[in-house]
């Protein structure tokens, strides 16, 4: 973004999902995207075969916050040998929901009219943070007194070289809201909230000393076990 | 900012966090 325009949010670099060896001829990579409320797995296929690729569907193993394709994979002509395309797959968060190990995992089914193809891919949680992720600051402070001690994870982000407010901008792009600030004995505190498509609400104290490339995230939830994939969505929102 | 001393609350957390 340029000066005084918000930042995007935090989108992977494109990674092979499905290498062509592993799938008659078939390469695909790809990466998730949010984009005003709409998330988006952005695939490339490419045709490695020595015969014409034609009819092609995808489909969703259960997941853990409910993602699937919330319409057909639109490829609608025959992708010739070393052909390559892009194509942009919207996705809902209604779909079946089932524990994922590690939670942010994905089972991906593709088919086309040489056979069916599988493959795991890892979405990064900020895709699932939702644009009214702003804490109101009362319930913020009420929901962290209530939020036992036992459900807060802590976690160094090193070499970042971001200041506060920068670093505070750089998370709002990606739905990482700042609700208060506090600076403590030369340390910036920043109280955050967001909340993930399936209504889970993250409480963060993010703290950074001038001087020191080493921040530290606490993280308080109440569904503890998000916080691992939060804290990556922190180190790629402020490292990218 | 005055908003009926939230921002003193968060200086409370803040403060008890860094010296607990």
């Amino acid at each position: 973004g340029g000066v005084g325009l918000p930042m995007g949010a935090y989108t992977p670099p494109k990674t092979i999902w499905l290498p062509a060896m592993k799938a008659k001829g078939l390469e695909i990579s790809g990466t998730f995207v949010r984009r005003a409320g709409v998330i988006q797995m952005e695939m490339t296929l490419t045709n490695k075969a020595m015969s014409v690729m034609t009819d092609f569907a995808i489909q969703f193993n259960r997941n853990s916050f409910g993602l699937a394709p919330a319409g057909p994979l639109q490829v609608l002509t025959p992708l010739s040998p070393n052909q390559s395309i892009e194509v942009a797959l919207p996705l809902s968060t209604v779909g079946p929901v089932m524990k994922m190990e590690p939670l942010n995992n994905l089972q991906v089914a593709v088919k086309n009219n040489i056979d069916v193809f599988y493959f795991s891919c890892q979405y990064p949680i900020s895709m699932l943070f939702v644009e009214d992720g702003k804490m109101e600051r009362q319930v913020f402070l009420a929901t962290w007194k209530d939020i036992p001690n036992d459900n807060e994870s802590q976690f160094q982000i090193k070499d970042c070289h971001l200041n506060s407010d920068a670093a505070s901008n750089k998370l709002q792009g990606s739905n990482i809201f700042t609700i208060a600030k506090r600076t403590v004995e030369g340390q910036d505190m920043l109280y955050q909230s967001m909340k993930l498509t399936n209504s889970i609400w993250v409480l963060a104290e993010l703290r950074v000393q001038a001087g020191n490339p080493n921040y530290t995230v606490c993280l308080k939830c109440r569904a503890a076990e998000v916080s691992q994939g939060v804290f990556q969505c922190y180190e790629a929102v402020l490292k990218n | 900012e005055i908003e009926d001393g939230l921002d003193e609350a968060f200086g409370r957390l803040a403060v008890s966090r860094t010296n607990p």
